[in-house]
């Protein structure tokens, strides 16, 4: 690129439309000229006031066969299109356009926008580039005007008149990657899978697998690329589906396959159109029931029959008293349910109805604040101890029957 | 009919002088028995032309640099002044 100091000494510059083309609308010119502009000052600390009368520092005219005596004589139809002054007093900064041209807002003769955005470059104090692609190259090129046309080489050319522009969007912030163990995770939607449980987050997702003390932390594309982020709900049915919502669409998974005609409305599923979204789901191995959390009520949905029961929605606060809401997410592992509300985690039992424990969020990863009460470690501990003797699995397990059998029970009952 | 290569290559050079002349301040006056003689200014003109288009630098009026003279282009000269 090349350039003339000091270009102009001020940031506010005026422009003036003197005429108008016939071969386009007078509000397609005024825009291909503003546009123009607005090309510069998106890059440059510049603005651009429009006056009707009065000297401004930019007039704007087409003309013919003018600049005869100059060497730069507009030519009658091709040859030179425009010609524009550097910065100055009087002609200074003055743009001029062929009227022997057909100047048109499209591709069909030559664009009236780009040529103007090439003409201000010179009324600001740039001169011709050699970069075939920048805009300040001097031969006319047709450029998608939909897409920026300034290459980099027209950016460093009039900022290093004019200085960078505190408008230029700053480089796009990177998006915040969750901490597991940040004491104030929450969560979006968790689900178990398979053998793992996984924790949704934005754009990623945690993974536990139940016998590997491992956590592993991924983006959700990495997985399923055509799933979206900030998915708000899911749970895995007992046909070794995985169900994701997010607003009033809901995908169905099966491994890393998203199943063929999803997403689908979740109305399909039932609800009533004032819904908008789920704030979590769980799925009930023993009774095949999902729960459907919305706001401060639940939804009950038969798996088996695939419909939603009648008699919903019912406050929440009835079946699960004491759990914080809004749900944010719910699981099922082994015996107990398990509740996200913000940082805080409710360890429910289904069977006696109340809270056994209150834990924060992110219990489940291997944070060594939460590492003793986390039921992950629970897990772990359990599996230990498995082997010690025979008689205590044989007493967990009986015990575990008849806490199933009870709640079977007691749910059929319900 | 085909054209006389001899007023083609006229006409090629009243376009590469009118261009230069345009756009890279080509300076005739004062100098005309120079430029009659050697064509000095008009080939170093078209050097800098050929230059600022990334055209290989011959100083001759060759066919790519005729074709860029005939493009459409600014009005602005390509050189300071």
């Amino acid at each position: 690129y090349g350039y003339t100091l000091p270009g102009w000494r001020k940031h506010r510059i005026t422009y003036r439309i003197l005429n108008y083309t016939p071969d386009m609308e007078n509000s397609d010119v005024e825009e291909a000229i503003q546009k123009a502009l607005e090309l510069w000052s998106k890059v440059a600390p510049l603005t651009f006031t429009r006056i009707s009368k009065g000297n401004a520092d930019i007039m704007v005219a087409f003309r013919t066969r003018v600049h005869g005596k100059c060497p730069r004589q507009f030519d009658g139809p091709l040859g030179v299109l425009g010609h524009a002054f550097p910065p100055g007093p009087g002609i200074g900064g003055d743009t001029h356009f062929d009227e022997d041209e057909n100047w048109t807002k499209d591709s069909s003769g030559f664009n009236l926008f780009l040529v103007a955005a090439h003409e201000f470059g010179h009324s600001l104090g740039l001169s011709h580039s050699n970069d075939p692609s920048a805009l300040m190259f001097p031969n006319y090129a047709f450029i998608d005007p939909s897409k920026s046309p300034l290459s980099q080489d027209d950016i460093k050319g009039i900022q290093a008149i004019y200085g960078s522009s505190s408008k230029v969007p700053a480089k796009p912030k990177r998006p915040t990657i969750p901490q597991a163990c940040d004491p104030n995770l929450t969560f979006d939607a968790v689900t178990t899978f398979r053998r793992e449980v996984v924790f949704f987050k934005d754009r990623h997702l945690w993974r536990i697998y139940y016998e590997v003390s491992e956590v592993e932390f991924e983006l959700i594309s990495s997985f399923w690329p055509s799933l979206p982020d900030d998915i708000q709900a899911a749970y895995e049915n007992n046909r070794d589906e995985t169900l994701i919502f997010k607003d009033a669409n809901f995908w169905k998974i099966n491994s890393y396959a998203i199943l063929p005609g999803y997403p689908k409305s979740i109305y399909d599923l039932g609800f009533p159109r004032h819904t908008k979204k789920i704030d979590a789901a769980l799925f009930n191995r023993i009774t095949r029931k999902t729960y459907f959390f919305v706001e401060d009520k639940y939804w009950r949905y038969d798996e088996i029959n695939q419909s939603m029961e009648k008699g919903y929605p019912r406050r929440i606060a009835r079946l699960f008293p004491g759990i914080g809401l809004p749900v944010d997410a719910a699981f099922q592992y082994k015996r107990f349910f398990y509740f996200f509300s913000g940082t805080k985690q409710f360890e429910f039992n289904p069977v006696t109805r109340n809270i056994t424990r209150v834990l924060k969020a992110n219990s489940w990863f291997q944070c060594q604040k939460t590492l003793n009460s986390s039921p992950y470690n629970s897990f772990s501990q359990e599996k230990n101890s498995n082997s010690k003797s025979v008689q205590v699995i044989s007493r967990k397990s009986f015990i575990l029957l008849i806490y199933n059998i009870t709640y079977l029970l007691t749910e059929i009952y319900r | 009919f085909p054209a006389d290569p001899k007023t083609e290559h006229e006409e090629s050079r009243h376009l590469a002088q009118a261009y230069l002349d345009q756009f890279y301040t080509l300076e005739t006056e004062g100098s005309h028995l120079i430029q009659n003689k050697s064509n000095v200014p008009l080939d170093g003109k078209l050097r800098e032309m050929q230059a600022f288009f990334g055209l290989t630098v011959t100083g001759r009026l060759d066919s790519n640099t005729l074709e860029i003279m005939k493009q459409p282009r600014c009005g602005t000269p390509d050189v300071g002044q």
